[in-house]
């Protein structure tokens, strides 16, 4: 975790697709 | 040096893929262990222990995964060698053995020395340094992909049975082109890593400085554009919930198109500062290894409007959703269940709590390094 928040600058462009994927499959599964 | 020399190349051809497979797979069961545990609950109780045998191989897998990323740190920094590797330390050190050598108390004058060993020893603390946020951005990625192949399993399942019309594909097409942007920025990422201990092995010149630029513009190009269509997404579903109030639409409109703006400016400033080494005023605190958001004033605003627009988003579907569940307990009492709409408005408020804090916290990186 320390690594992840140290190093957001290669973490966001993952996070940045993560999200909408991640609310698609929530509202899915709900 | 050149023991060191030797155990960066076995890190750098051995070591390292296998972390980063490694690290990828993580990001893999990272995904597919909560969201399997999940249904396999749903399904059915008497699935419990095997349930809890994938959480014990979750966490047995991430044990290790942690160690063999602390122990590859520590071999790079020179720690399990006993001495330490930075440039500076190994320049008094090598005075120092020189000096003893031709029995002369210079050690205090610390150079670099001439040998090509301690070209190739700095490039390889650069390409170290590329090491932790590609380590970072692949457990991520494989967390990505396992969300994608799970959200096309979901597609593909749906489009058999039940789409009313194409708009409703407009989502997922748009979730398809941004992972394959990000899958896109992890190979240039990768790409950034590998190329630097090619050149520290083959002993070449030290050109590898205008490659890198390239590659640092690329993901920058590659990240903008995920984080354009991030924001427009945020603000078309916010358009939604508020049944296209025009207001919200024109506001959701300006926001859409600064962003888009700012992030166009700050491509063009990075670059000219990059390639062209151009004077720009840049922002000293800025701890970010890939250059992206935080080194000019451009990129700062960029960065704060983004923040800006996913906090809006988010406040505004909130307040929807709290008109409609004062609505929905005011027109059927107050112990009704919550509706589908309720959920899914709460899933979305809940949701863009999480991404704004990420913004935040990636936007205070800008100024100080977030942990110590």
């Amino acid at each position: 975790l320390v690594t992840a928040v140290d190093h957001l600058d290669g973490a966001m462009a993952q996070l940045t697709s993560i999200y909408p994927l991640a609310v698609f499959i929530l509202i899915a599964l709900d | 040096a050149q023991v060191l020399e030797l155990v960066f190349r076995s890190a750098a051809s051995s070591t390292i893929p296998t972390l980063l497979l490694e690290s990828f797979m993580m990001g893999v069961l990272l995904a597919f262990i909560p969201i399997g545990s999940y249904l396999l609950y749903v399904k059915s109780r008497s699935y419990m222990p095997f349930v809890s045998i994938l959480w014990m191989v979750l966490v047995t897998m991430l044990t290790h995964w942690a160690l063999s990323l602390r122990d590859l740190e520590s071999t790079l920094a020179g720690r399990s060698m006993g001495f330490s590797t930075s440039l500076i330390d190994l320049a008094h050190a090598a005075n120092a053995s020189k000096a003893a050598a031709h029995g002369e108390h210079r050690a205090h004058h610390a150079h670099l020395g001439d040998g090509a060993v301690f070209g190739s020893v700095f490039v390889f603390g650069q390409a170290w340094r590329h090491l932790l946020p590609l380590v970072t951005e692949t457990v991520l990625f494989g967390f990505a992909s396992s969300l994608f192949a799970i959200a096309a399993y979901i597609v593909v399942r749906r489009s058999c049975s039940h789409w009313r019309s194409r708009f409703d594909l407009i989502i997922p097409a748009m979730v398809s082109l941004m992972y394959t942007l990000s899958l896109i920025h992890w190979a240039i990422a990768l790409r950034c890593f590998t190329v630097l201990p090619k050149y520290a092995m083959s002993g070449a010149p030290l050109s590898f400085q205008t490659h890198i630029k390239g590659l640092d513009i690329s993901l920058l190009i590659v990240f903008s554009l995920n984080a354009v269509m991030s924001d427009s997404i945020v603000l078309w579903r916010m358009c939604v919930v508020w049944e296209r109030t025009s207001s919200v639409r024109m506001i959701g409109a300006v926001l859409l198109i600064a962003t888009l703006g700012l992030n166009i400016a700050n491509i063009v400033v990075l670059h000219r500062i990059m390639v062209y080494t151009r004077w720009f005023p840049r922002n000293s605190r800025d701890s970010e290894i890939i250059t992206t958001y935080g080194l000019t004033p451009v990129g700062l605003a960029a960065a704060f409007l983004s923040l800006a627009t996913n906090l809006f988003a988010t406040v505004l579907v909130g307040t929807k959703a709290w008109i409609h569940r004062r609505q929905v307990s005011h027109q059927f009492g107050p112990k009704t269940r919550r509706t589908l709409a309720g959920r899914v408005m709460e899933l979305l408020v809940e949701s863009g709590v999480v991404y704004t804090a990420i913004w935040l916290l990636y936007c205070i990186s800008f100024f100080r390094q977030i942990t110590t």
